[in-house]
Order: structure tokens, then sequence, then C-alpha cells
């Protein structure tokens, strides 16, 4: 689905430490 | 043990909540009561205030020393820095008529995208928290995003909403209900919905844990439209419903048919978000030099 490119990046994007457990 | 499972589910997307979310409904009702003495925010009630507040629409830090007239260091506020430089769109006016009050109401509806674009990025980082979320197929993940966004964006309006006005830029502004109902057409229709169905909503009066479950089960619609696998969506949501369910009666106890009242604003808030999207369509088509952000361009293309 390229049409959500940027929807893409925003979940893929691991810049995030896991939430704590 | 189920419930123990439960109890710990609403604890774990309660902390993830506080963590992505700047603005918790406790501290904008705070706000709103005028209970903190220090931030008392700064009102904008018509076209003079709108100009002299400008400077700090979007702005996470507004200077500590009174709001006396300073002059704005720049127009452009850090709204537009999501997402880097891809689109930085505060602060973008047609040059020709910087002044005027049409530049003014394209200029704050540009915040507003801006500050949207943001929140969408915050509910993207609260949706991967949601235990099994970021299993589900990549495309799905999309589709519940996509159209899960903007009715979460609105549920979390309502705690900074009152039949009065709404708090924006942080807590740290307040806009009257009359200044917006005053603005040129069709941007005066924009808010309006939002106030009565936030006003209604409130007398709900949920707390942040469970608002925290509410998106959540928002967020994990299996009827959204184009879903490749509504299984384990449907699985991951019901969970999720028996948690919010049991935190209902725990915190609400003598709150008769809160989960059934809950459950039922969805379907309000479906509508909302229908016309909402309408409207956009039509505001791109009578605004000539009307920009719309890439990302809240990709959420509402053929959505409704």
């Amino acid at each position: 689905t390229e049409r959500h490119k940027i929807l893409h990046r925003l979940l893929q994007d691991s810049n995030d430490s896991p939430t704590p457990a | 043990p189920e419930a123990a499972d439960l109890r710990a589910l609403a604890k774990h997307l309660y902390e993830a909540y506080l963590k992505y979310f700047p603005l918790t409904k406790a501290k904008a009702r705070a706000i709103l009561s005028g209970k903190t003495g220090d931030n008392v925010p700064f009102v904008i009630h018509d076209m003079k205030s709108l100009m002299e507040g400008e400077q700090f629409i979007n702005c996470r830090q507004m200077p500590i020393q009174e709001h006396q007239q300073q002059t704005p260091a720049s127009s452009a506020t850090n709204g537009g820095a999501l997402l880097g430089s891809e689109f930085s769109f505060v602060g973008m006016t047609s040059v020709t008529d910087h002044g005027t009050t049409n530049a003014v109401e394209l200029r704050f509806f540009h915040s507003c995208q801006s500050r949207s674009a943001e929140a969408v990025r915050e509910v993207t980082e609260f949706a991967k928290s949601i235990p099994g979320f970021v299993d589900l197929d990549l495309n799905d993940q999309v589709t519940l995003l996509k159209y899960g966004v903007i009715e979460v964006l609105i549920i979390m309006m309502a705690p900074l909403m009152n039949k009065d006005g709404t708090l924006i830029s942080y807590g740290q502004i307040f806009m009257t209900r009359e200044f917006l109902k005053s603005l040129r057409k069709p941007f005066c229709h924009l808010l309006e919905p939002k106030f009565e169905f936030s006003v209604k909503f409130n007398t709900l009066e949920l707390d942040d844990s469970d608002m925290a479950l509410f998106l959540a089960v928002i967020i994990l619609s299996g009827d959204r439209p184009g879903l490749l696998n509504v299984k384990p969506i449907e699985q991951l949501q019901e969970t999720v419903l028996h948690s919010l369910e049991l935190q209902l009666k725990v915190s609400h106890p003598d709150s008769l048919q809160l989960f059934a009242k809950l459950l039922q604003k969805m379907t309000d808030l479906r509508q909302i978000v229908t016309d909402h999207v309408h409207l956009i369509q039509l505001l791109k088509k009578t605004e000539v030099d009307m920009l719309l952000h890439p990302l809240l361009q990709e959420i509402m293309k053929d959505l409704y």
C-alpha cells in the first residue's frame, strides 16, 4: 500500500524504547 | 487470575497513554477549573488576541514572564517540526496579505493541522503499545490507524473542551467557542460539532485510565473497510473490552450502564468523522491557497 507511505514509516519507526512492561 | 490479567492490561495501557500523550485529562481539567495557580492560559477571543497569541500556538513552552506584547521572535512556531522538514507547515502564509484576517485564519488552520499531524504520531506510538497490535498484518495496522485516528483525536479533544471554549497549545492557550464560531465560512463549522459531542461526552466523567482503554477499543475495530484478517483484531478488542468493563466497575461503581453508554458514543463518533472529512474536502476546493498536511491527506484520502 504505497498510498500510505508516512503511516507505514510511523508504524515501522522503532526509534522508541519498548514501553515499560 | 483472568481479572488480574485484565487489570495488568489496563495498567499497561495507562502507562503508555501517559508516556505518549503530552496533556492528560487531569491536567486539562485542572487548568480549565483554574486550580493551577501558575499556568493560567492565554485567552484568544477575537482577531486581536489571536494575532497576539499566534506566536505561542503549538509552542511547548510559553515564555514564563507575563504575556505582555513582546516582539514575536518568529512567526513560525515549533508545530511544524513534526516529521522533520518533511512539511514545515506553520508560518506558511500568502505573502501579499500577511496582516489580513484571511491570512490569520489560514495560518491558524495550518497550525491546527500541524498539531493534528503530531497527534497522529502520538496515537501511532500508543497503538503500537497495545499488546498484539504490532503482530497484526502491517496493512491491517495501517487500516486500523487510518480509520481510527480521527475518532481518537476527537475523543482526546473532549477533555480540553467545555461549553465555552477549548484549550490548545498543550493547555497554554484557551480559545473561545464564540470566537471559533465567528470565523468566516466554512472555518466556523469546523469545531462546533466537536464542542457539542465533547460537552455530552464529558458528562460520563471518565478519567485518564478509562480513556486509555477506550482509545485502544476504538483502534481495534474489526469492521474497518479493507481489513484483511479480522479475527485476530476482534480477539484483541474483546480482551480490551473486558478490561474496560472491569475498569469502569472498579473506578465508577455507581455509574449505571457506563460501559454501555460509552460504547454508544462510538456510533456518534463515526458520523462526526464523516462530516469532518467532507468539510475538509470542501475546504480544499474553496480555499485556493489552503494546503493539507501530507499525513492528514494520506489519512483522509478515500476514507469515507
